[in-house]
């Protein structure tokens, strides 16, 4: 788990590095930015109603705050907005946001607003990278800066499902069935990146995915 | 009821 949170949060150093060093956010998603920062506002209201570890506060605090300076860096400022390929990252984020939210809407642990939210969470987490996917198959050439974060944020989840298999094993009734098929979603969608990730990696090429 | 390890996960 700790690797799967480390590479998490590598993965957005990385991208606030990328955008940061270069002024330049071409070939990043605003989309998933955004469904990301839907995704941990959603997950997290619970940062000042329940206590679990100083270390997943901060890290809940982290991830909030990072998506948002993200956003900030690709909406607001003035040299790295204008890098934005607006045209490109075209995906309908409506297709996934509301069958997150009827599906949490129905099948969820509890009905209460706050568990229906976490739920709507773990659901559109697992597809938020879409819209990026699809923006790098439309860029021609990738920067290795934003491959790489792509497959820092595809690895944590794939991480997170040997953490859970480990905890499977050793804690007696611990059962998240919403979770690990939403996490196994996840990573299944990044299988076909990985695949062509590690194939330029070896080769020691620039990545560009096929069409 | 909520059990020990529910949403103990980020």
């Amino acid at each position: 788990r700790e690797a799967g949170d480390m590479t998490h949060l590598f993965s957005i150093i990385v991208l606030l590095l990328k955008i940061n060093a270069t002024k330049s956010c071409s070939g990043v998603s605003l989309k998933t930015q955004e469904l990301y920062l839907l995704v941990f506002v959603t997950r997290y209201l619970d940062l000042f109603q329940s206590y679990i570890s100083l270390y997943n506060s901060c890290m809940k605090f982290i991830f909030i705050v990072s998506s948002g300076c993200i956003i900030g860096y690709m909406r607001k400022h003035k040299v790295v907005s204008q890098t934005y390929d607006a045209e490109q990252d075209t995906f309908r984020v409506a297709f996934l946001v509301w069958p997150s939210f009827l599906l949490a809407a129905v099948i969820n642990q509890k009905l209460s607003v706050m568990e229906i939210l976490w739920t709507f969470s773990i659901y559109l987490e697992s597809v938020a990278i879409l819209p990026q996917l699809v923006l790098l198959q439309r860029t021609k050439n990738v920067d290795n800066l934003t491959s790489n974060y792509v497959f820092l944020l595809g690895s944590y989840r794939g991480l997170y499902l040997l953490n859970w298999i480990y905890r499977c094993l050793t804690e007696e009734g611990y059962r998240q069935w919403i979770v690990w098929i939403s996490g196994l979603l996840q990573t299944a969608i990044y299988c076909d990146f990985f695949y062509y990730y590690l194939k330029s990696w070896r080769k020691n090429e620039r990545l560009s995915l096929p069409s | 009821r909520r059990k020990s390890w529910d949403h103990d996960e980020l």
